[in-house]
């Protein structure tokens, strides 16, 4: 563990927290993307089926149950509690333009042709992409309300603190995880624009985010 | 080198 994996993995819980109290507080999930809570709640359960097969630290066990159960709770309340509130119209980017490439890709390029590898596989393919719903449904409104830019602040940068956290391993213990580095690099790309409009609308006191 | 198997990041 270094400080980057660990702050990356804080950037990710806080990420989740932020847009769980959002929904629960507002008790509206407006400006939120179902689709793509649901695609993070099946990256979780994808990536974690060895949670009761392999058992790496205390810690590392926790932030599995934890990040299952707060994305599982988030899809609940989109979908059961506040669905009166979702507007599944501004919701409609086709998920099988993802899943299919994703799958795809997962049955070629993967460590192992095992089950448990390609799911692991699936899941670090799907995470890159799962934030392009949400993307899409901001730029298809036209705006985002501060709180979802903050969301999805703290979600690109986790994942940016774990190109780090490879660097600092990479240098510091020859680990090289390809499948992980490659993907991280594209998921953080594809939050690169957004940063930017993070920092010029945002944070400079604009409260919501109207993109040009 | 490639990591297979023991996968300790979440």
């Amino acid at each position: 563990m270094n400080i980057f994996r660990l702050a990356g993995d804080v950037c990710h819980l806080v990420a989740i927290i932020i847009l769980l109290l959002k929904i629960w507080r507002s008790r509206s999930c407006a400006g939120i993307s179902g689709k793509s809570q649901v695609l993070f709640a099946i990256v979780f359960t994808t990536r974690y089926l060895d949670l009761f097969t392999v058992f790496i630290s205390p810690y590392n066990t926790i932030m599995k149950v934890v990040f299952l159960a707060l994305s599982y709770a988030t899809v609940y309340l989109i979908y059961m509690r506040f669905r009166n509130t979702f507007n599944s119209e501004n919701d409609s980017f086709r998920l099988e333009f993802l899943l299919v490439p994703v799958i795809g890709l997962s049955f070629l390029e993967n460590y192992a042709f095992t089950p448990l590898e390609i799911l692991w596989t699936f899941s670090i393919f799907l995470e890159s992409v799962a934030i392009m719903p949400q993307l899409f449904m901001i730029t298809k409104t036209g705006e985002a309300e501060s709180i979802t830019t903050h969301y999805l602040f703290f979600l690109g940068l986790y994942r940016a603190l774990y190109i780090a956290n490879w660097v600092w391993r990479y240098h510091t213990e020859g680990f090289f995880d390809q499948i992980a580095v490659v993907s991280g690099v594209v998921q953080t790309i594809f939050y690169i624009d957004f940063f930017y409009l993070y920092v010029t609308k945002v944070l400079r006191g604009r409260g919501k985010m109207t993109l040009p | 080198e490639r990591v297979t198997g023991r996968k300790d990041e979440l």
